[in-house]
C-alpha cells in the first residue's frame, strides 16, 4: 500500500516541483513503484515529465471536474501516463478553475483523497506537488497526504512563512486527517560557503528540529538542476548523460 | 500624479518582493516620493520594512474589507507607513481571507484601483507587490496599474508561466483596465556564466523582445540581495554599509 507524500511550501520557488521530480525518479531507481501527481496550475511538474510524443487528453483538472460533479471518474488509463518507471498525473491551467470552484464546494477538501486511495494498491508511493498557496489546492493535498515534505531554502523569506504553515497543517490534522504526519523540512539551494545560508540553516535546525525532523542531506545550489529541469532529466540521468558527454 | 506600476509573475521565487524593495529604495534615492504596497498575505515587503519600534495597525487587508462592505475607508494616516523617505502599506495573513472574498463579490476587480486613487497626487511612483498567483489579488493589482514588470529568472519553469501571464494581462486591458501598459520583462538572478542562463536569457528576447521591452540591466545572483533583505535593507544601503564595515 503506498505512502502519499505532499511536498508543500506556500513560499514560491523553494524547489516543491524539483523535489518532486528527482525525489520520483531516485524511488524508482531504488525499484520502487512511483506515481507523481502535479496539483499546480503551473503544470511544472508535468512539462518535466511530457515527451516529445506524449498527447495530454485527461489531466487531474478533468478528474477533480468529474469528482467535484458526483460523475463516475474517467478510468484511470486515461489519467495515468508513464515516463519510464514512473507515472504521473499531469495537470494544466485548468486546475485553477478547479480551484475556484472548490472554495465555493462544501466539503470539498477530501476530493483528491478519494482519488488517490484506489490507487495506493498499486504503488509504494504517490508524491503530490503543490502550488505556491495555502489555497483550497494544497489544502486538498494535505487532506489526502500521510505526511508532508517542506522544502525550504535558507533565506529570509523562505522562513518567514513557515509558521503559517504548519498552522495550517495543525488545523487539517485536527479537522480533516487526523493521520498527516511531518516527514520533515528538506534544505534546498544551499550555498553552504555563505555565512547567511549557514546562519538561517542553524536558526531553522534551533526553531523546528526539536518538533520535527530535519533531513540531514542539504541540497546544494548547482546550475545542474537547472539544467536536468530544462532537458526534462532527473539529476542523476542528467550527471551520468554529463558524465558520458564531457569524458 | 504618480504611476502605479504592478510587479508580477504566478511563477514563485523569480524576486517580485526584491526587485519592489529595491526599486522603492532607488527611486527615493533619486528624489521621487514612491510608496511601495504590499499585496501579498506572506507579507514579506512588510516584514523588510518593519523596523523593531514599528506597530502595525491597519494594513491592506483591513483597508480591502472596508472598501468591499462599501464602508468609508481610514484616514490614509492609519495605513501608510514610513520608513526613511519611503512609504508603504502594510499587508497581513488576513488578505488571504480577503482574497477568498473578492471571489463571491461581483464587480471587486478594481477595488484596489479605487484605494489607490486618490493617493496618487501625493506620490511619483506606487509599486505594488503581488502574489504567486494570477487569483483575485494580483487581478485586483493588474488593475489597478498603469504598467507592469514582470521579474523572471533565466530558466524552464519561469520561462513556461509567460504565455499565461500575458493572456491574463491582455484580457484584463480589454476588460477592466484600458490602460495597463507592459513595462517590460526584467531578468533577475542571472548567473550569465552559465550556459543555461546564456541560452534562456536568448530564448525569452527572441520569444517576446519584438512586443516588449526587456530591460538591458540584468541584475546578477548575489548572496548580498539575500544578506539585504535579512537584514531589512536595500542593495544599496548594504553595500555601502559592506564596504564602510569591511574597509
Ligand atoms: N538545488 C538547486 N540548485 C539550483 N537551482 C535549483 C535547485 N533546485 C531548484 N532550482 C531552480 O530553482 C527554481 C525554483 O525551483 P522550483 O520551480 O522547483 O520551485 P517551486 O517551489 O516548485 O516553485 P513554485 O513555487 O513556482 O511552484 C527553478 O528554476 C529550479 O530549476
Ligand atoms: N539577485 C538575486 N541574487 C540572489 N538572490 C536573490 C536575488 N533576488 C532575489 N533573491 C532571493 O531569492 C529568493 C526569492 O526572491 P523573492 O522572495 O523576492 O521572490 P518572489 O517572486 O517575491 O517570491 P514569491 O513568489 O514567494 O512572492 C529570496 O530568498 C531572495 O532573497
Ligand atoms: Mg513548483
Ligand atoms: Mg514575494
Amino acid at each position: 500500500k503506498a505512502k502519499i507524500i505532499a511536498v508543500a511550501n506556500q513560499k514560491g520557488g523553494v524547489a516543491k516541483t524539483t523535489s518532486v521530480w528527482n525525489m520520483a525518479f531516485s524511488l524508482g531507481e531504488l525499484g520502487k513503484r512511483v506515481l507523481a501527481v502535479d496539483f499546480d496550475p503551473q503544470s511544472n511538474l508535468t512539462a518535466s515529465f511530457l515527451e516529445e510524443t506524449m498527447i495530454l487528453k485527461t489531466t487531474i483538472a478533468d478528474v477533480m471536474t468529474k469528482a467535484m460533479d458526483e460523475e463516475s471518474l474517467p478510468n484511470k488509463e486515461e489519467y495515468i501516463y508513464s515516463r519510464g518507471k514512473i507515472d504521473f498525473i499531469p495537470s494544466s491551467i485548468h486546475l485553477s478553475v478547479v480551484e475556484a470552484n472548490l472554495r465555493m464546494e462544501m466539503g470539498s477538501e477530501k476530493l483528491l483523497a478519494n482519488i488517490l486511495e484506489p490507487l495506493r494498491a498499486l504503488y509504494d508511493f504517490i508524491l503530490i506537488d503543490t502550488n505556491p498557496s495555502l489555497g483550497p489546492l494544497t489544502i486538498n493535498a494535505l487532506s489526502a497526504a500521510d505526511s508532508v515534505i517542506i522544502p525550504i531554502n535558507p533565506e529570509f523569506y523562505a522562513t518567514m512563512g513557515l509558521t503559517d504553515l504548519t498552522k495550517t497543517i495543525l488545523k487539517i490534522r485536527k479537522r480533516i486527517n487526523p493521520g498527516i504526519q511531518f516527514e520533515g523540512i528538506l534544505m534546498t539551494m544551499c550555498d553552504m560557503q555563505t555565512n547567511l545560508h549557514k546562519e538561517v540553516c542553524l536558526e531553522v535546525t534551533e526553531a523546528y528540529g526539536n518538533g520535527m525532523k530535519i533531513f540531514k542531506g542539504q541540497i546544494p545550489r548547482s546550475i545542474r538542476v537547472g539544467e536536468a529541469n530544462r532537458y526534462g532529466m532527473s539529476v542523476i540521468d542528467f550527471d551520468i548523460l554529463q558524465k558520458i558527454t564531457y569524458n
